[in-house]
């Protein structure tokens, strides 16, 4: 799931 | 991290804890919409369900932490320890009118078709628009405090801030993420209206009033 998609920022 | 990411950060833990002073140091939440409260609630505890799957840095763990329990604390003073000072008949925006068709949105329009990523997905729809009970609110009444005021245009400066640190990622790394970009501009666009009487109004010293 969270490789695919990165959210890093808040 | 860039320094425009890192300022908007800035302003809207600002924003969240000028609101948390203002509410604790009156002992009132007058003028302050529960609802747009609650949406942001919803949209912190959506989005950030990835404290226990992902692991980005300190700064990014505590800050998540911080705007949750801040939050929650906001609500809980609202609806709870100074609820008599709730003015829960000027906060009349439907909000469910909001959540549902975003909730809808976020099943139909995500980067990928998973549980986490489209609660990632609805907080950031939701977002864009949980203001809006509160900038109804102000509109209904016609007035704002200077206090409550300052806590809508940090965290409309968060917003716009934000803008910039995507063009700036766009540019330095390549990075852009649309659905990101589209909502937070929506959501920025929410605020010109105020910042526009912010400036003309509260930074010359008076109370924001509209026009009837």
């Amino acid at each position: 799931r969270y490789s695919f998609v990165d959210h890093d920022e808040l | 991290m860039n320094i425009f990411r890192l300022a908007g950060d800035i302003s809207h833990l600002l924003a969240i804890f000028i609101l948390l002073i203002k509410i604790w140091r009156s002992r009132s939440c007058a003028g302050i919409s529960g609802k747009s409260q609650v949406l942001f609630g919803m949209v912190f505890l959506t989005r950030y369900l990835d404290l226990f799957t992902s692991f980005i840095s300190v700064y990014n763990t505590v800050m998540k932490v911080i705007f949750i329990l801040a939050t929650l604390v906001t609500i809980y003073l609202v609806f709870f320890k100074f609820r008599a000072t709730y003015d829960s008949n000027n906060d009349t925006f439907r909000a469910e009118l909001l959540v549902i068709p975003i909730a809808g949105l976020a099943v139909l329009v995500n980067h990928e078709f998973s549980l986490f990523e489209i609660l990632w997905t609805f907080s950031i729809y939701l977002e864009s628009v949980s203001i809006m009970p509160q900038l109804y609110m102000i509109s209904k009444t016609g007035e704002a405090e200077t206090i409550t005021s300052h806590y809508l245009f940090a965290l409309g400066l968060y917003r716009g801030l934000y803008i910039v640190n995507w063009v700036w990622r766009y540019y330095t790394e390549q990075f852009y993420d649309w659905i990101a970009i589209v909502a937070g501009v929506v959501q920025t666009l929410l605020y010109c209206d105020f910042f526009y009487l912010y400036i003309t109004k509260v930074i010359k010293g008076k109370e924001m009033s509209l026009p009837a």
